[in-house]
């Protein structure tokens, strides 16, 4: 994956780094100090279209069809993870049990075109 | 959306870089709060003395090393055994006990879990840890027995009732998964734990909060499955 930067228009993955002492939650939450809630954006013109990542699980040839039978369409494909990873939150709760969960899926590891 | 142009999905115009970063916080900190089944971020919590809480993670970190069957708190990182895409959201919790009412013989301790996880995960395991400081010269039996309120909430019944020969001093444990099993069903959940100990015993649970022997529960529990597979 590629991520963002430079004055490239094309999909990439966008850091965002959430501090939770920027936003008051670091009282309930002991760790890790932020969440990495990267995303993707950006453009997946039709020759991008499984470049690189996720589609590169599809047979090549029969993408390559759909591409040149809607080339007239034009139609896009669009950036999305290719990669994603658990966020491990140690916090209280409204107990002042302490918690520990492994939220699947949350933080952003690359992106792709569809 | 680059700027000045229109995002092609949902046709709003491309925020400014102030209300696109707000946008993105509140965006966090409602994913992470529904990640957590949470209505909102929990109030100022009351925190053990830091003394409890390493003694309790030293106790359950030997725990682990030497019985891999639980796998004890605060692993690093996600859960090794599931496998990928499959995860079932697991959580681990460490309760610490609340006085209630004692005599001279008996002793009475609260372990209170949240109403959220109750209402949207089943417990996989529970360990109650209790320690005992230097009962003396002899063996002492110590009965310890679990109360459950029943539904109308007005009395309690006895659980389960085990009978503990302590002979030093040092810690125990005991299995709770079926008691908290059975809490997690109920409005508030609450596991209350009865020592009769003998006549001249000081009392298990240290008045004083920040000493590092408080006992605790910690319970492994897992999100449930959003639908039931049902056999006809």
């Amino acid at each position: 994956g590629v991520d963002c930067g430079g004055d490239s228009r094309m999909c990439c993955r966008q850091e965002f780094f959430v501090d939770f002492k920027e936003i008051g939650w670091e009282d309930w939450i002991i760790q890790p100090e932020g969440y990495h809630m990267n995303y993707c954006a950006g453009l997946c013109p039709l020759h991008m279209a499984g470049i690189p990542g996720l589609a590169a699980s599809f047979h090549t040839a029969v993408l390559n069809r759909i591409k040149a039978a809607s080339a007239a369409a034009a139609v896009d494909s669009c950036c999305v993870p290719t990669q994603r990873r658990p966020l491990s939150l140690l916090y209280y709760d409204r107990d002042s049990n302490i918690v520990k969960t492994d939220i699947p899926d949350m933080i952003v590891d690359s992106c792709g075109c569809t | 959306a680059a700027r000045g142009e229109w995002c092609p999905a949902c046709g709003m115009a491309a925020l400014a870089p102030g209300t696109q970063r707000d946008v993105l916080l509140a965006l966090a900190k409602q994913s992470i709060l529904a990640k957590l089944r949470l209505p909102a971020r929990p109030s100022a919590p009351q925190p053990p003395s830091r003394r409890a809480l390493l003694t309790a993670l030293r106790r359950l970190r030997a725990q682990r090393s030497d019985t891999s069957a639980f796998p004890g708190m605060l692993r690093d990182g996600p859960v090794p055994h599931l496998r990928p895409g499959m995860e079932l959201q697991e959580y681990e919790i460490l309760s610490f006990a609340e006085s209630g009412s004692s005599t001279s013989r008996s002793v009475h301790l609260h372990f209170r879990f949240s109403r959220e996880l109750a209402g949207s995960t089943e417990i996989l395991q529970a360990t109650l840890y209790l320690f005992w400081a230097a009962p003396g010269p002899r063996a002492q039996h110590v009965t310890i027995r679990l109360l459950q309120p029943d539904p109308a909430g007005l009395n309690v019944t006895v659980a389960s009732e085990t009978q503990l020969e302590v002979q030093r001093s040092g810690w125990t444990t005991l299995d709770v998964g079926p008691a908290v099993r059975s809490l997690f069903g109920q409005e508030t959940p609450r596991l209350t734990v009865e020592l009769e100990v003998p006549e001249d015993w000081e009392s298990p649970l240290p008045t004083d909060h920040s000493d590092s022997h408080r006992p605790f529960v910690v319970a492994q529990a897992q999100a449930r499955t959003s639908h039931r597979i049902r056999r006809r």
